[in-house]
């Protein structure tokens, strides 16, 4: 309902994938996005080769969490030497799935005109977060109590200078929701609900202390390999 | 709006979280 939420999520800056001399003078950067409900990798292509590039295609190698391409990659035109194109591929997360190590591991064969070039990259998490992530309080105590104590992961967000209410505005902004809000000693404890979109429900408990930059984040899913990639999750949202 | 419990029940599990 915020700003956040119409903006989208967070986004990180591009970063070179695949470098020109691994790919015959074919360069290729790219993030990933998530806004309203849609995922999308942001490609840059950039030919450094001497000769035109022309028939592109892209293909995922199985994956974690089902991400594949929602459509082909669409290079209108040759891509003359020195031209740089930016693409932006819309995903879907109903595809194959095959558990990946580590889990947000993605595997990419682009091919053109010249040959066929193999990348692996990783993703955050949080373009996963689905939009209808608030879990029903009722819902999250009873979860909470259900999902046993060795599967919860305990984390600590260092040099975080937030107030509670910032921190749970920032979140928002990626589909994290705060449930519930508590105040005991002087600590804030933010019960807080996301969802996967393979539908995997991760519950968290973060202690803000007023004064403090250290954030305490416990996390508690029933696929606890999900944690820890959560809690980047988490870091890169915060301090972003 | 109702009682439904829910406040309290947070307000307990915080509470246990903290000393527990």
């Amino acid at each position: 309902s915020g700003v956040g939420s119409l903006s989208g999520s967070y986004v990180a800056p591009k970063a070179v994938w695949l470098p020109a001399m691994k790919a015959k003078g074919l360069e290729i950067s790219g993030t990933f996005t998530r806004q309203v409900g849609s995922i999308t990798m942001d490609l840059q292509l950039t030919n450094k080769a001497l000769q035109a590039m022309t028939d592109f295609a892209i293909q995922f190698n199985r994956n974690s969490f089902g991400l594949a391409p929602a459509a082909p990659l669409q290079v209108h035109a040759p891509l003359s030497p020195n031209q740089t194109v930016e693409i932006s591929l819309p995903l879907s997360s109903v595809g194959s799935v095959m558990k990946m190590e580590p889990l947000n591991n993605l595997q990419v064969a682009v091919k053109n005109n010249i040959d066929v070039f193999y990348f692996s990259t990783l993703y955050s998490l949080h373009i996963l977060f689905v939009e209808d992530g608030k879990m029903d309080r009722q819902m999250f105590l009873a979860t909470w109590k259900d999902i046993p104590n060795e599967n919860e992961a305990q984390f600590q967000i260092r040099d975080c200078p937030l107030n509670s209410e910032a921190v749970s505005t920032k979140l928002q902004s990626s589909n994290i929701f705060t449930v519930a809000r508590r105040t005991v000693e002087g600590q804030d404890m933010l019960y807080q609900s996301l969802k996967l979109t393979n539908g995997i429900w991760v519950l968290a408990e973060l202690r803000v202390q007023p004064g403090n930059p250290s954030l305490t984040l416990s996390l508690k899913c029933r696929a606890p390999e999900v944690s820890q990639h959560v809690h980047q999750a988490y870091e890169t949202i915060l301090k972003n | 709006e109702l009682d439904d419990g829910l406040d309290e029940a947070f307000s307990r599990l915080a509470q246990s979280r903290t000393n527990p």
